[in-house]
């Protein structure tokens, strides 16, 4: 399986909208 | 600290590096429910008597591989119906790897019963079931920063019936089928063989004063064996009923959102609920996928990378099956080989101007002394989801310093051979 694992996921927002099934990602969140 | 170019990162990359001293970002929306989160080994955690080991990225790699196998063993185990796979994977593995929990290096305080004591979890998108060291561990407990939690000074404690439905759906999950007496039984058992015992208990949750939650599910360990690390235990945000998700469901309606600090002397943080008022414009939206052999994950549906702003050839097929997940507990993100490949070699073309350096080993293979370097240049990383959807990856997502500026490293892995 393919991990998107957190060093990529650093300084940017995520976030989990489960009940709308997206997933988004906004830059510099931190 | 970044002077970007259409495709590529211009970095002084000593500004990536932690301070010394913490410095707390003023960001977030401080009105939601909202909890800083710290790294385990930064200055700003105070996990104090763990700092020591903040340089060892041997133990802290090796612990993020025994996660990617605990992962994908779970997810495997689904497709070959052997459900003691993991166990007998588990027992060739050396046991100083320690905990797979002991890679996910994000922290939060919370407060658990009445009066509410706070407790450091480790934030884990891959876990369930929240859970704590109880006293009087009966089996054991590994040393923790914060007090033991003791059940029998929490006046809300509830221990959870052995007939009762939340107790049969657990047992039915874990595979766990044990009671004492009328009470109900919890058991995880992790890839390294690391596990956790205890009662199935609810108690008050606090995440903040606004936001505290009666009747709260979770495992009030008495036995925890393997674990290494100074936090309490393990917040679940996964999928699954008994996750802090479901059960906030009235309140935030299944939505968490978090910032992962940049470097591990400033703090992000871990949000439950929407984002008050209009939309952030900024925020890019994608399908959050369900992988078909385990729902327990947050799946998504990468189709493809950009390097250096060009598309590498990799079939989308590639990601899609088994399929992908966004995990906060895997360290490195870990990429079929065939997608590694194309996007290691795209990499390495792009820095051929700087002294590449043998790895560590296999899993870290791209890495370059770039200590002479007042500044350097390396190529942006676009992730191109199946929708259209292309994200940017930040300057700091890109690169790993495994030895300072003498080893800086392509943040990726290859996956093991899946027949493997």
């Amino acid at each position: 399986i393919a991990i998107f694992g957190n060093t990529q996921q650093k300084n940017m927002e995520v976030l989990y909208d489960v009940a709308g099934g997206r997933v988004g990602f906004a830059p510099g969140g931190c | 600290f970044a002077l970007a170019e259409a495709d590529t990162h211009t970095v002084d990359l000593r500004s990536l590096f932690p301070a010394t001293t913490c410095s707390p970002s003023t960001k977030g929306n401080k009105r939601k429910a909202s909890l800083e989160v710290v790294h385990k080994h930064g200055p700003c955690s105070h996990l104090a008597q763990h700092k020591a080991t903040a340089t060892n990225h041997t133990q802290i790699l090796e612990q993020d591989q025994v996660r990617v196998n605990s992962i994908n063993s779970q997810i495997f185990k689904k497709l070959n119906g052997n459900e003691d796979l993991s166990q007998s994977k588990a027992t060739t593995l050396p046991a100083r790897w320690a905990t797979s929990q002991g890679a996910s290096n994000y922290v939060v305080t919370v407060g658990l019963g009445t009066p509410n004591k706070p407790l450091s979890l480790v934030f884990d998108t891959g876990s369930y079931l929240t859970w704590t060291q109880c006293q009087p561990c009966a089996g054991s407990c590994y040393p923790q920063k914060e007090p033991i939690f003791d059940p029998s000074a929490s006046t809300s404690y509830t221990n959870i019936s052995c007939n009762s439905t939340d107790c049969i759906q657990l047992r039915t999950t874990t595979k766990f089928n044990r009671c004492v007496a009328d009470t109900c039984l919890y058991a995880l058992e992790y890839g390294d063989s690391s596990y956790t015992i205890g009662l199935f208990a609810t108690d008050k949750l606090t995440l903040t004063p606004n936001d505290v939650f009666d009747g709260f599910f979770f495992g009030c360990g008495q036995k925890n064996e393997g674990f290494i690390n100074g936090t309490a235990g393990i917040l679940g945000l996964s999928r699954n009923k008994f996750s802090i998700i479901e059960q906030t469901i009235q309140k935030y309606n299944r939505f968490f959102s978090y910032c992962l600090p940049p470097t591990a002397s400033s703090t992000g943080y871990l949000s439950f609920g929407a984002p008050d008022g209009a939309s952030n414009a900024a925020v890019k939206y994608t399908r959050l996928t369900t992988l078909s052999l385990s729902s327990d994950f947050y799946g998504i549906d990468v189709a493809g990378i950009n390097v250096n702003g060009k598309k590498l050839s990799i079939p989308a097929s590639v990601f899609s099956s088994p399929g992908t997940i966004i995990d906060s507990g895997t360290v490195i993100s870990r990429l079929p080989s065939t997608a590694y490949t194309a996007l290691r070699d795209a990499f390495r073309a792009a820095m051929t101007s700087y002294p590449l350096v043998p790895g560590p080993d296999e899993f870290l293979d791209t890495c370059y002394d770039l200590s002479s370097y007042p500044t350097v240049t390396y190529p942006k990383i676009e992730f191109v989801f199946g929708d259209g959807v292309t994200l940017e990856l930040d300057a700091t997502g890109i690169v790993y310093f495994l030895n300072g500026l003498k080893q800086v490293c392509l943040a990726f892995a290859e996956n093991d051979d899946a027949n493997d």
